[in-house]
C-alpha cells in the first residue's frame, strides 16, 4: 500500500491511497484504501492515508476517526492520530500519515515498521523506516 | 505552518535486519517521490494534484506494493485499488478490482471528476477506464517472478502477508485470522 498527503499554504488539503492489497487474499476481497473514510480521508481540518491490515482499519474508520477526534474533542493532529492508531486494533495492524490544515504531520504506527517520509515549510524533512530511536 | 506534505509505502513486520539491496532503494525511492511533492507544493499545484502526483510515482515503482510492484491474490492474479479525496470540497474518488490499469489513483479522480459517484470495481471500473483512453498493461506488467515467489510462499505458510511481513513457518490457525507477524 502507498499513499500521500498533502496541504498547500491557503490550508487546501488532499489524501490519496493506492494498494495491490495482500499477499494470497481472496480474490474480491476489498481493502480499506478505496474505502473513503477507513484507509482515506480529507476535510477542512485535516487529510489522512492508511496503511496495514484492511480488516481492522476497516472496522476501526481509522482515517475518518482522526479527523473526528480533531473537530470533536478538539486533539491536535499529533494527539489524534496516535490515538487513532492506538485505538484501532491489536498491535502490528495499522499505521498512517497524515498533515493538519495548519501543516502539522504526524506518521503514527503500531507495526514494527512503516516505510514513510515528509517535509513542512518550516524546512523539517524525515525519511525513515522503523522508529527514530 | 504553512504547507506540508506526508507519504508511506506501506507498513508491516519489517525485519529490522532489512538487507541493503532491500532497504536502500525503498529509501531512494521515498526520498524522490518527497522531493517531487515538495517541489510541487512550492510551486503552487494544489494538494489533489500533489497527492496524485506521488501516488502514481509510488505506484510506479516495484519495491512497494501497488500499481506495478502489486502483490498477488491466492488466484494468482492482480487486484489493484485506489482513492482520493479533496478536504475542502469532500469530493472523492475510488476504484477497486483494477488488473490492468497502470495508475489506479489517476482512474480514482477520474470517477471522481467524471462520474456523479464515488466509486467504481471490477469490470466497470476496467470499462471506464479504456473509455477514458487511461494507460494500461498487460498483466506480465505486474505479475512479475518476484510476486509469485512471494505467492508460493505465503501459501506454503498458509497465510496473507502484509506488506513486508517475512515468510515464517506455518503459524497454527488462530480463529482462521491472518498471521502477519
Amino acid at each position: 500500500t502507498v499513499g500521500c498527503v498533502a496541504v498547500d499554504s491557503a490550508g487546501n488539503t488532499a489524501a490519496a491511497t493506492s494498494t495491490g492489497g495482500y499477499v494470497n487474499k481472496m480474490a474480491g476481497r476489498i481493502g480499506d484504501s478505496p474505502l473513503i473514510g477507513a484507509g482515506t480521508y480529507a476535510n477542512h481540518l485535516c487529510a489522512v492515508s492508511a496503511t496495514g491490515i484492511g480488516e481492522y482499519i476497516i472496522r476501526a474508520t481509522l482515517a475518518r476517526e482522526v479527523a473526528a477526534l480533531m473537530e470533536y474533542k478538539g486533539l491536535s493532529l499529533t494527539e489524534a492520530a496516535a490515538y487513532a492508531v492506538e485505538q484501532s486494533g491489536p498491535r502490528g495492524t495499522c499505521g498512517l500519515v497524515a498533515v493538519s490544515a495548519n501543516g502539522e504531520v504526524a506518521m503514527p504506527y503500531n507495526t514494527n515498521g512503516m516505510f514513510r517520509a515528509c517535509a513542512r515549510e518550516d524546512g523539517y524533512t524525515e525519511v525513515a523506516i522503523w522508529p527514530k530511536n | 505552518m504553512g504547507w506540508a506534505i506526508a507519504l508511506h509505502g506501506g507498513g508491516g513486520d519489517i525485519p529490522i535486519d532489512l538487507p541493503d539491496e532491500l532497504r536502500i532503494p525503498r529509501e531512494t525511492a521515498l526520498r524522490h517521490c518527497l522531493d517531487l511533492g515538495v517541489s510541487a507544493l512550492k510551486s503552487g499545484k494544489h494538494p489533489l494534484d500533489v497527492t496524485e502526483l506521488v501516488v502514481r510515482e509510488l505506484e510506479n515503482h516495484p519495491y512497494f506494493n501497488a500499481g506495478k510492484g502489486s502483490v498477488l491474490t491466492a488466484q494468482g492474479t492482480i487486484e489493484m485499488e485506489a482513492s482520493i479525496m479533496d478536504g475542502k470540497t469532500k469530493r472523492c474518488g475510488a476504484v477497486s478490482g483494477l488488473t490492468t490499469v497502470v495508475n489506479p489513483v489517476s482512474l480514482a479522480r477520474l470517477v471522481m471528476e467524471k462520474t456523479p459517484h464515488i466509486y467504481l470495481a471490477f469490470n466497470s471500473a476496467e470499462a471506464f477506464a479504456r473509455a477514458h483512453g487511461v494507460e494500461t498493461a498487460e498483466s506480465t506488467y505486474f505479475i512479475t517472478p518476484e510476486n509469485i515467489e512471494r505467492l508460493k510462499q505465503a501459501k506454503e505458510f498458509n497465510r496473507v502477508q502484509l506488506d513486508y511481513t517475512a515468510p515464517t513457518p506455518k503459524q497454527p490457525e488462530i480463529g482462521g485470522d491472518s498471521q502477519i507477524g
